[in-house]
């Protein structure tokens, strides 16, 4: 049976689990355009 | 060993007692497969790991750049964006925002769609504005009048009644429409 | 402090990166000044300035608000990490020593943080980490190391990425989620990466395949340890059917990988899984187009594809342990004691815990078993085209009996293995899946059982319905070779007593 403590370090493991986004390519460098900028709430917000 | 253990099995209904069944008999995987992209009858068989998100479809919120190469001629560029010799750089807002007037029409849409919230988002959506087109709130996307046509005018002057040729962000490219336009769903 | 002066220098590096493109010849100074001033001239100094540099990231992660960039400092790290390989001259260390001890520190940083925080270990940032060194290292070797001007530069990264892979497989396989469950989900994530997974099955002469087996396996073998029948934990659910759609998209991608190495992978797969099983070993290579089971015209014997062996990457004559000579012996030359040797070797010395539809745990070395049988499948199969088909489909041969004198002589738990073990290369049309069909319709009609004809027969009914009533995909073997049992003229299926015994599988056969 698997042991108490593992078990709950499985389940923050889940509760933490990373997404696509965590696995996108790095940008660190973003260009002046590329800048987040606070665009109208109408536009797409997803490419 | 023998068939009687696949009783537990077969009998769905009591299949909580014995055996988790999505494991064992497994599921029908095809919304699965259609949630990888691998559409089994398709002759051409695409790559999906190369594309891969994430092993769960909750965990795949968005796409994932994959793996690319740009070519050096890709990138210098000269003599294009008025940049003379030296291949343009985009490296302030104010020289950017000039280039940025010099773009086609599906360069400004293509940046508005790619770079959500972003500057050149913003920018594009300025230079769309002063080529007359207009940006649809709800139906998100950018529509302009049709030169050949003069729009009628509803008489509480909310609305008019005219063609239109808009531009489809899914088919990429600018398609005709009779449209009946309120003016507060435009900006 | 000298900690406080490698966290300055690294966050002037985090800095930088932000406001330069990391190929701006800046970054070049910066490093060249790293190791000129000392801090990244020896390997002491690296390992000290490495793990600054992992805490002060870790740190800026947890400290970040959620919706920013919590990521800077991390993918400031994976990007020097990248630069170092590529720029630094490695005339006195090598890369991939160089890079192990980077990732040793790592390691180091991630086990202490893991020991520390217990059930608060928050596994993304270490993830970012890793993902973003893939991405990074994706970026430098872009269309074979193009960037690389330098011909000698490139002419060793080339060379080089093999072992990249290698070093990154090779923890990725110390942090396993055995060894630690708080990073199980990032694993599995890390494990099929865009940037990992497709490169370690296309790297050239599937060089990639070995690290990745024994991945795989370490997957497997956390599943099957804490999958308990009646109750899966959450959690272990969540892995399955993350693991279900990495093996799809193995599949769908690379098959030959599935084709090649069903037997590693069976190993370590607990028989329960009944769907993934037939999803590794419904597998065929891409190019072939297979003539559709359920065809009523179709006879395997005609079947032009079964004339080829398949390709099995890894050899199970490794694991015949101190049976290979016994075995190898009988195939040439067929003696009881040798057979008695080998029927008596199969046993294990404890019980061991087996998650089967039907049983708890096993006496037999469920390995070992596999091994033989699929060792004399590949051995009939040569001998077919050394010397000629009647060799080996033939009820008097050696590589038949060997297998029938396991079924007789051995416990009815050996018997069924031996049939599991054989249904398992029952698989796309190739010389195994004809061989072992001839073996099991042999085996079903033969009169040699005397009165325990009954019961073998029942094991391979139960054997090969279980793979059938299981929810698509189906082997092809299996189809066809059930297909030809219920065809059998002489006795109708429906009408075994084992079989009207159970009014649920007899409608099954009757539908069927």
């Amino acid at each position: 049976d698997m042991p108490v403590s593992m078990a709950s370090q499985l389940e923050s493991s889940l509760l933490n689990c990373p997404d696509s986004l965590d696995a996108d390519t790095p940008h660190l460098f973003q260009t002046p355009l590329s800048l987040p900028h606070p665009t109208s709430i109408f536009f797409p917000n997803e490419t | 060993y023998g068939l009687k253990a696949l009783l537990p099995l077969i009998r769905q209904e009591d299949q909580s007692s014995e055996y988790d069944s999505s494991m064992t008999l497994g599921i029908d995987l095809s919304p699965v497969l259609h949630s990888l992209g691998i559409h089994p009858n398709s002759v051409y068989r695409r790559k999906v790991l190369d594309t891969f998100q994430s092993p769960w479809v909750e965990t795949s919120r968005s796409e994932v750049e994959p793996r690319f190469f740009t070519p050096d001629s890709f990138k210098n560029i000269p003599n294009v964006l008025q940049a003379g010799d030296q291949p343009p750089s985009f490296n302030s807002v104010q020289q950017d925002h000039a280039k940025i007037a010099l773009f086609q029409d599906e360069t400004l849409f293509y940046l508005f769609y790619k770079h959500p919230g972003t500057v050149a988002q913003e920018l594009t959506y300025l230079e769309l504005r002063k080529r007359n087109w207009r940006y649809h709130k709800t139906l998100k996307v950018w529509l302009t009048k049709d030169p050949m046509m003069e729009p009628i005018v509803a008489q509480d002057g909310a609305s008019e009644r005219g063609s239109y040729v808009f531009f489809d962000p899914q088919r990429w490219e600018k398609c005709q429409r009779d449209f009946v336009l309120f003016y507060n769903a435009i900006m | 402090t000298n900690k406080e002066r490698m966290y300055l220098v690294f966050t002037e590096w985090v800095k930088l990166l932000q406001r330069v493109p990391s190929d701006d010849v800046g970054v070049l100074v910066f490093i060249r000044q790293m190791v000129s001033k000392g801090v990244l001239d020896q390997s002491d100094k690296l390992i000290e300035f490495c793990k600054a540099a992992i805490e002060l990231s870790v740190n800026s992660f947890k400290e970040s608000d959620p919706t920013s960039e919590v990521f800077i400092a991390i993918d400031a790290f994976s990007t020097l990490i990248v630069k170092l390989l590529c720029l630094l001259d490695f005339s006195q260390s090598t890369r991939k020593e160089y890079f192990e001890i980077i990732f040793s520190t790592i390691t180091l940083v991630f086990s202490e943080d893991q020991a520390k925080n217990g059930n608060n270990f928050n596994e993304r940032p270490y993830f970012r980490l890793l993902s973003s060194l893939l991405c990074e290292w994706e970026y430098l070797r872009g269309h074979n190391f193009a960037k690389i001007k330098d011909a000698r530069a490139r002419k060793e990264l080339k060379e080089f990425e093999e072992q990249f892979f290698e070093v990154f497989a090779s923890f990725l396989h110390a942090y396993q989620p055995i060894a630690f469950p708080g990073f199980s989900f990032a694993w599995i994530t890390l494990l099929s990466h865009r940037m990992f997974l497709p490169r370690l099955l296309r790297l050239p002469d599937k060089k990639g395949w070995p690290k990745l087996l024994l991945l795989f396996s370490d997957l497997l073998k956390f599943m099957g340890q804490y999958t308990k029948k009646s109750h899966v934990p959450d959690a272990i659910s969540v892995v399955y059917k993350g693991t279900l759609r990495i093996f799809l998209a193995v599949g769908n991608d690379t098959p030959e990988f599935l084709v090649e190495n069903h037997y590693v992978l069976l190993n370590y797969l607990p028989m329960v899984y009944m769907q993934l099983r037939n999803i590794i070993l419904a597998a065929f290579p891409k190019k072939l187009s297979i003539p559709d089971p359920y065809d009523p015209n179709l006879e395997i014997e005609k079947t032009e594809l079964c004339q080829d062996a398949p390709l099995i990457f890894y050899d199970p004559v490794q694991d015949l342990k101190n049976l290979k000579k016994p075995v190898d012996n009988y195939l040439r030359i067929p003696t009881t004691s040798l057979m008695r040797t080998i029927s008596s070797g199969v046993y294990l010395n404890e019980y061991e815990r087996e998650n089967g539809i039907g049983y708890d745990k096993t006496a037999v070395d469920v390995k070992l078993i596999n091994a033989i049988v699929l060792h004399v499948g590949i051995e009939a199969a040569l001998e077919k085209e050394k010397t000629s088909a009647n060799a080996i489909f033939n009820t008097e041969s050696s590589y038949y009996t060997i297998l029938t004198n396991l079924i007789t002589e051995g416990t009815t738990e050996v018997k069924f293995y031996v049939v599991q073990a054989i249904s398992n290369q029952l698989r796309y049309p190739n010389a195994h899946t004809l061989w072992f069909n001839y073996v099991l319709k042999n085996m079903f009609t033969s009169n040699e059982w005397g009165d325990n004809k009954a019961e073998i027969q029942e094991i391979i009914i139960r054997t090969l319905l279980e793979r059938i009533i299981t929810n698509k995909p189906h082997c092809w073997g299996v189809i066809v070779t059930f297909t030809d049992l219920l065809r059998l003229n002489d006795e109708s299926l429906a009408d075994l007593s084992f079989i009207k015994d159970i009014p649920e599988v007899e409608l099954i056969v009757r539908n069927l």
